[in-house]
């Protein structure tokens, strides 16, 4: 494990925690995408299906289940919780799932290293990581004033995809044959789709005003 | 060395 995977982890379980911290205490899911939350669940249920037949580290394994516990409990608390479900924005949240979802099993089915099960679906939660983020992008975009938290969520997110390239970059000069171009391809598209983000982002927090992203 | 049965990445 280098320095770049563990931060890039960290910043990962961060933005969970920002999340988590924003939905649990302040009852709140106003700005959060649930076609976003609902296909990280995806995403986690489809890639972690080793976690009963390969046995890694306890780190992780811990890790794999955190990511799945709370993106089932945050998919629970948006769609049931008697107050958090009011605050979430039904009527702005409406990209479709299936039209990330179908041609993301169809490229799997199709590119992947090794046509079996557990390799196609986990191959489908990398196409589908990629562009996971879109509705929540969306929602981002026609929401006015997004709060400090949902900002932060989001910010921590690519940081942490970001951090995973620099991980694939030192584990290629570090490690004998350590070579995953549909991880990497994936992990690049996935990164540059916070580019615009990150450009407002900042300029936001450069001229200290409330982050805006343009119509 | 990673082999693609097993992913050590999250």
């Amino acid at each position: 494990m280098n320095i770049f995977r563990l931060a890039g982890d960290m910043t990962h379980l961060a933005s969970v925690l920002v999340l988590l911290l924003k939905i649990h205490t302040i009852k709140s899911c106003a700005g959060v995408s649930l076609k976003t939350q609902e296909l990280y669940a995806l995403v986690f249920a489809t890639r972690y299906l080793d976690i009963v037949t390969d046995f890694i580290s306890v780190y992780n394994t811990v890790m794999k289940l955190i990511f799945l516990g709370s993106s089932f409990s945050i998919v629970w608390y948006i769609r049931h919780h008697r107050v958090v479900r009011r605050s979430y924005d039904k009527d702005q949240d409406t990209f479709r799932h299936y039209l990330l979802m179908i041609p993301c099993m169809l490229l799997a089915l199709f590119v992947h290293e090794k046509f079996t099960f557990k390799e196609v679906m986990w191959t489908f939660s990398l196409y589908l990581e990629a562009v996971a983020i879109l509705p929540q992008l969306v929602l981002l975009q026609r929401t006015r004033n997004i709060d400090n938290l949902t900002g932060q969520y989001v910010f921590l997110l690519g940081a942490y995809r970001g951090l995973y390239i620099f991980n694939w970059i030192y584990r290629y000069f570090t490690e004998p044959h350590f070579v995953h171009w549909i991880t990497w391809i994936a992990g690049v598209v996935q990164t540059l789709l916070y580019a615009d983000f990150f450009y407002y982002y900042f300029e936001s927090w450069k001229n200290n005003v409330r982050l805006q992203l343009p119509a | 060395v990673q082999t693609s049965e097993t992913h050590d990445e999250l």
